[in-house]
Parts: C-alpha cells; structure tokens; sequence
C-alpha cells in the first residue's frame, strides 16, 4: 500500500473503503475515484469526513486504524446523509 | 450526542411497543426479555414508559428481516450493518429493523441483541449517533462488558435528557418541558394566501420552502411536516429564490440571488456556494424566481421575469436559442413566478397564493388551484 501517490482502483481494500462511503457517509456513486493523496479529491475529504465522525485520527489515508473501523459491523443508519 | 435533523421527539411518554416477528437463532423468551432489558436502559433515564402490543400498529414495530425488506436500506448479509432504525414519527418511523443475517446471541459471542437493541432503540427515541467511543450511540459495534453490567453513558444520558428530560423520580430539577407546539412565527400552512419561496421535490419527498422554513410532505407520511431550514442544513440562507431537484445526481439545486447551492440528503455538498454564471447565465441576471427539472428528459428549465432559460443536465450546459419567452411556450402562465413542480406528468406553477396546472404536451393550463393545496387544506 503505497503511503505517498496513487493507490490502484482495483487494490481489494479500494472497493470496501468505497462501498462504506457510499453507504454511511452519503459518497456518490459514481464518482470515478483515485485514491491519489491529494487533499481536494472528494474521496480524501470523504475518508477525512469519516475519521472526523468517529474520532480517529484525521489523515485522509486508508491507514490501518480507518481500515480496522470500515471492517467492524456496525449500525446500518448512515452517519451523513440519511 | 446527536439528534436527527430537525430533532423530531415522541410528543407522547407512553410509548407502544410490538416485537413483529423472532429470529431463529435465539427461543422467543430470549428475544422478548433482550428487548425489555434495552427498553429499560432508556425507561431509567426518561419519563418514558413502553406498553408491549401482541398485534395491530405500534408507536415501535421491533422485526427481523434479511437483504432486500421493503425500505431505502437492504441489509447485507453477515456482518457490517447490523441493524437499522428510524426516528419518531407515524407509519415506519420510530420502527428497528434488525438484520436477520447476522448470527443473534445474548452472549459476548455473535451478535449481542440486547446491545443492537439498546442502541437501535436510541434511534427510534431520537438519538442520532456519538462520536464518543464509550458511548452506546457510538456507531460502530463493541460489546465492552456484559450486558448485566451494562450502563448508559452520560453522553449518552444527556443526549435522551435533551429530548425527553430526566426521569420523574431522579432529584434533578425538572425543566418543564413545553408541550411541542408549532413555533408561533410558524407561517400558517392554511392561510389562504399563503404563497411560496421556491418548492421541490427530495428522493420521493415533496418540499414547500417558506421564509425559514419549509414543509415536507411524502407519501409515508402525508401530514405535512415543518422544519426550520436551518436544522437540515445550517449553511443554508432563508428566504429562497429557486429550488430544483436534480435526480440523475441524487442533488437537490438551491438557489438565493447570485448563488447557489447543491445538497445531497441533508448535505451540503462541498464547493458550494457557486455562482450563477456558472451555469451560463449572462451577467445581466442577478437572480432566478424559479426553476424545475424534467426527470425523463432530464432537463432543467428556469424562470426568470418573463423569460425563462433551458439547461441540459447530462451536458451540464446551457441549451442554444435561449431565453425565451415564458408565455410563447407556456401558454397562460404569467410572468413573475415564485416556484415551479413537476408532478403527475403536468407542471405546476406558483404565482402569489394561486398555482396553475400545466399540460405541457397540451401546452395549456388545465387547473387553476390554490398554492397550498399540496398542504392538505
């Protein structure tokens, strides 16, 4: 996982961190995503969004402690966006 | 702690409660008494109280269900989401959905019912989620003790207090709570001469904006309900010009003045405020009176005095040949017009207190009624 510069779309953990955005935190759909760490990119400020909600660290990356959370089950109603 | 937008509460403290249907994974008893423990936690701390119904409408319909099960929200399998629940309200709202796919124990092991339950239940009472880890509104599952020795935490206690006050025989003193009665500078929905801001439709729903606030009507839940605006998007300004929703991008567009703004839900999406010339209007317009987009051919038309522009939304450009002159394609429909919607095939213009059905394959107005027909007046 390559901490600095693009991450390829089809990287497994890619699909779930989308999916969970999509379905808790109101992510569009179809937005077509690179996960380049660049601050602007809607995906980044949705991870940023995320870490935020549930009080880890904010660091817009799929670090270990983001991936851990999106493993965990957890309440189906979303936390934005509803 | 949170609440949900809008803060929407039981007006009533006796609570009705009915357990619709049982997993197979756990006997009946276990599933009634895992329930009765969670209502309890919350029984402690409120004026609340729950009666349990065997059968017929309760205020709390408690079921079990898996995947695909009749609302936006299928579950998905075993694993992340657990359950789900709604706030306060008639018909499905206040209800707890518990995902079937998900192997339920009263244990530490699986899924603890008792511990889904607790915090689902939190939903239906009005409590949105925590960001505070130790607290049980906290969204992500963590069975931390067993559920004997489980306990509200005071975020927690303050988030339902919030809503409900504390329960009668704690020594707290007891703020009387106003009985929830509309705002007094609520505008009166059947004023004959109410008129509107803007209108539009949200994901099914029907939005009426009006000065600060503005009335939600769906099919769910035909009464119609009013809110500040504010309380579902607090970046927002009152007082609107124009609304549109536009569906292909799940958006609804807001417009005041010179700006607009794009919300998804209750968000306001980010990069927002934009300006009008974006959109291509020339400099010459400061603001729009209204607008309406047309789902099937996704085209967006927007009134402005009397001419009125067309916007292509899967190009997201202006169309050639415009403006043009409302009353030469819209035949009877006078200029100044505050809000336009889309329905049942016709537009609906609304102009003051009055508001005129338009077939636009007949090009002409079918129905003249009043603005707040839609409120059921």
């Amino acid at each position: 996982y390559p901490l600095h510069g693009a991450v390829r779309q089809d990287h497994p953990s890619m699909d779930l961190a989308q999916q969970y955005l999509e379905k808790y935190y109101n992510f569009e759909k179809n937005e077509k995503q690179v996960f380049r760490r660049k601050d602007s990119s809607p995906i980044v400020k949705k991870i940023q969004e995320m870490q935020k909600f549930l009080g880890l660290e904010v660091t817009g990356r799929l670090d270990s402690s983001t991936m851990d959370v999106m493993l965990k089950p957890r309440c189906g109603v979303p936390d934005v966006g509803g | 702690f949170t609440t949900f937008p809008g803060s929407p509460k039981w007006r009533e403290t006796n609570l009705t409660y009915r357990i619709v249907n049982y997993t197979p994974d756990l006997p009946k008893e276990s599933v009634d008494s895992a329930i009765e423990k969670a209502l309890k936690v919350w029984e402690e701390v409120t004026p609340l109280t729950f009666s349990r119904r065997s059968e017929g409408e309760a205020d709390i319909m408690i079921s079990f269900a898996a995947g695909e099960h009749g609302d936006f929200y299928p579950f998905d399998g075993p694993g992340q989401s657990l359950a789900h629940a709604y706030p306060p309200g008639p018909g499905f709202y206040g209800d707890v959905h518990f995902d079937d796919d998900e192997k339920w124990t009263l244990g530490p092991s699986g899924t603890n019912l008792f511990l889904v339950a607790a915090h689902e239940l939190g939903h239906s009472l009005g409590l949105f989620h925590s960001d505070k880890k130790e607290a049980l509104m906290y969204p992500v599952y963590r069975l931390s003790t067993s559920p004997a020795q489980f306990q509200l935490s005071q975020d927690d206690i303050d988030g339902i207090q919030s809503l409900y006050g504390p329960h009668p025989s704690s020594d707290a003193t007891v703020v009387p709570m106003s009985s929830v009665s509309p705002r007094p500078e609520t505008p009166a929905k059947c004023d004959p001469a109410l008129s509107f801001d803007a209108v539009s439709t949200l994901r099914g729903e029907l939005l009426f904006f009006k000065d600060r606030y503005f009335w939600r009507i769906s099919r769910w839940n035909p009464e119609p309900e009013v809110n500040l605006i504010s309380a579902f998007w607090p970046s927002l300004p009152s007082h609107l010009d124009a609304a549109y929703e536009a569906h292909s991008r799940d958006s609804v567009f807001i417009f005041k003045g010179n700006q607009f703004w794009a919300v998804r839900g209750n968000e306001v999406q980010a990069g927002y405020p934009k300006a009008l010339h974006t959109l291509g209007f020339p400099p010459t317009v400061k603001k729009i009176d209204a607008a309406v987009s047309d789902k099937e051919k996704k085209t967006t038309y927007f009134f402005v005095e009397d001419k009125y522009w067309r916007f292509d939304e899967k190009r997201r450009l202006m169309d050639k040949g415009f403006p043009r002159l409302i009353k030469d394609d819209f035949p009877g429909i006078e200029p100044q017009i505050d809000a336009v919607l889309q329905a049942f095939g016709f537009f609906y213009f609304f102009h003051g207190s009055s508001q005129f059905e338009f077939d636009p394959n007949a090009r002409t107005v079918t129905h003249t009624l009043k603005s707040n027909s839609w409120l059921l007046c």
